[in-house]
């Protein structure tokens, strides 16, 4: 409920005769950009814990998607223009059926777009108009648009699978993996590093340091930065018995939990519209699963 | 050669794609309508504001210089054609761009425009619009439903309470448009669906006009206390936006879509590296 006052009290403002015609001075403007941008960022909180809820088969695993909204009025998209694979879930607010053209502004590439049944869906991409291109404040790299037509059945959602297909083989700098390895494999470990391992696994030199890389270094309090990184687990896997993968598992199960704390922390800290016991309450909101 | 045709099962457009004009659309029954889309601009006044006719065009109210508005030129034009959407798209100058789409299975024309940054280098204020031009004969009759929920006939230089002269005859004649203005004859109905509460009229036969974006220079002493000229990195703000046109009388389509419009679906992305397709 406090969560969502942000933005009840927001449109509330924005029921003055101003804000309506838009009659308001431009400094006044700004502000209403800036209260209902940021209560629009505290509701989606709500959203994401609903559709954690919905999507979560085993709550006491860490949620699986991160939702983020988009700025699509620009056709800019910070995570599907930087990911390989990544879903978006289509919510139809109205009360019965629809069915409308949806548009995903992506990167060059080619791409595959599933249904929530598993089934491919017929998509077109479409290059994104230069006019929308040279938007003076618009940071993208889309170039151009997946289109496909759904259908919503009344208020429900779809969870909708994207990936890249014929991915283009990027310049692969050897160097800047080899020299930053040993400072921060096992520690503070940036995405570029773990991009960059899965661009040069196929070469053998690449491989075998990653491989001759000792398995203690996995107990320390840092590797939990590593979770979930599936390419290196095989890598790692690689060549251990089968005890030495099962302390390796085990070691990541943990650090899964302790990744679950730090993540609602992390949530909590970029909304500072609530105080202290709010935080609180959303850093300890439980997550179940709800049956319908 | 530069005659072409796109179109989905409700409509045909028969574009040029050399002058960037839609010349004609054909209905599902064969019906032809000529039927075009341009988009034009008026130059705002600027004055001392000591007198009605005196009086800048600002926030509160729409004053042009003259009645007759500036179509801007086409300057590129490019088609695009696939078996979901099927796009003609005309970049305009000075800082207009149209995009109509027609997409598979879906009944409605939708017109993407995008305006600005609006010149101001010749130090006037220019307030752009879109018409819509068609050869229905209204007979000066529109509707607009202004509020939302109701529909009200208006009708060109008249007011059904007394008998008017307007001085301004161009936004004496424009209303607020919150879903949807329309004209018709006996037969056919044309729609605009706005993605926003926008001015509209119809002060031509047969056509629609909507206004997009305003840049004006000049405060026009209503209270607001400065000129409506909206600034984004020093150049002045682009802004996008969509129609839907609807050439049909069938009501439970045309409130659909405007509710498609108005909420139309809510997304939400996630990255799926560490989520394989078969896990999903």
């Amino acid at each position: 409920e406090f969560v969502l006052n942000e933005l009840k009290s927001a449109m509330g403002v924005m029921q003055h005769h101003d804000a309506i015609t838009g009659t308001e001075k431009q400094h006044v403007t700004h502000d209403y950009e800036r209260l209902l941008n940021q209560a629009i960022d505290d509701a989606l909180i709500i959203a994401k814990q609903a559709f954690n809820k919905l999507t979560q088969k085993d709550d006491t695993k860490p949620p699986l998607f991160d939702f983020q909204r988009c700025h699509l009025n620009e056709s800019s998209c910070h995570v599907s223009e930087n990911s390989d694979k990544f879903v978006v879930t289509i919510y139809n607010p109205l009360g019965w059926s629809v069915r409308e053209p949806i548009r995903i502004p992506v990167g060059n590439g080619q791409y595959e777009v599933y249904d929530s049944d598993g089934k491919q869906i017929k998509t077109q991409l479409v290059p994104i108009p230069n006019k929308v291109k040279q938007i003076p404040t618009r940071v993208s790299k889309a170039t151009q648009e997946i289109v496909f037509i759904i259908d919503l059945k009344p208020l429900s959602y779809k969870s909708i699978y994207i990936k890249k297909i014929n991915r283009t083989k990027r310049n692969t700098n050897n160097y800047d993996f080899y020299s930053n390895i040993n400072n921060n494999f096992w520690g503070h470990i940036k995405e570029p590093y773990i991009n960059k391992i899965e661009d040069v696994q196929t070469d053998k030199e690449t491989i075998d340091t990653i491989k001759a890389i000792p398995f203690a270094p996995v107990h320390s309090e840092d590797i939990s930065l590593i979770e979930d990184r599936e390419t290196n687990l095989d890598i790692l896997k690689d060549g251990k018995n089968d005890a030495e993968v099962m302390e390796l598992e085990k070691f990541l199960k943990d650090s899964r939990r302790k990744g679950k704390g730090k993540d609602n922390v992390r949530i909590v800290d970029s909304y500072p519209n609530f105080n202290e016991d709010e935080m609180r309450m959303l850093a300890d909101e439980p997550r179940t699963v709800e049956k319908f | 050669d530069d005659e072409a045709v796109i179109g989905n099962q409700f409509y045909n457009l028969d574009i040029n794609t050399a002058s960037g004009l839609i010349n004609k659309v054909t209905l599902r029954d064969h019906t032809k309508l000529n039927f075009t889309i341009n988009m034009y601009y008026y130059s705002g006044s600027c004055g001392d504001n000591q007198g009605t006719d005196r009086r800048s065009s600002g926030a509160y109210i729409f004053r042009p210089l003259a009645n007759n508005p500036v179509k801007l030129a086409t300057q590129r034009t490019e088609l695009i054609n696939g078996d979901l959407v099927k796009e003609f798209r005309v970049s305009l100058s000075p800082s207009g761009f149209t995009n109509t789409k027609v997409y598979d299975g879906l009944n409605f024309i939708e017109t993407e425009w995008i305006v600005g940054p609006i010149p101001i280098d010749d130090e006037v204020g220019k307030e752009y619009v879109i018409k819509y031009e068609t050869n229905i004969l209204n007979n000066g009759a529109f509707y607009t439903d202004s509020n939302g929920r109701q529909i009200l006939a208006r009708k060109l230089n008249f007011r059904p309470q007394w008998n008017v002269t307007l001085a301004e005859p161009i936004p004496g004649n424009y209303y607020p448009v919150t879903n949807e203005i329309y004209i018709e004859n006996k037969d056919l109905r044309v729609t605009v669906l706005p993605d926003r509460s926008e001015g509209g009229t119809s002060l031509i036969e047969g056509e629609v006009e909507l206004m997009l974006h305003r840049r004006l220079l000049c405060d026009d002493a209503f209270g607001v206390g400065e000129a409506l000229n909206e600034t984004a990195k020093g150049l002045g703000l682009v802004v996008r936006g969509k129609h839907r046109v609807l050439i049909s009388k069938d009501d439970i389509t045309i409130k659909k879509n405007v509710l498609g419009l108005h909420l139309g679906p809510q997304l939400l992305f996630s990255d799926a590296k560490n989520i394989k397709y078969d896990e999903w």
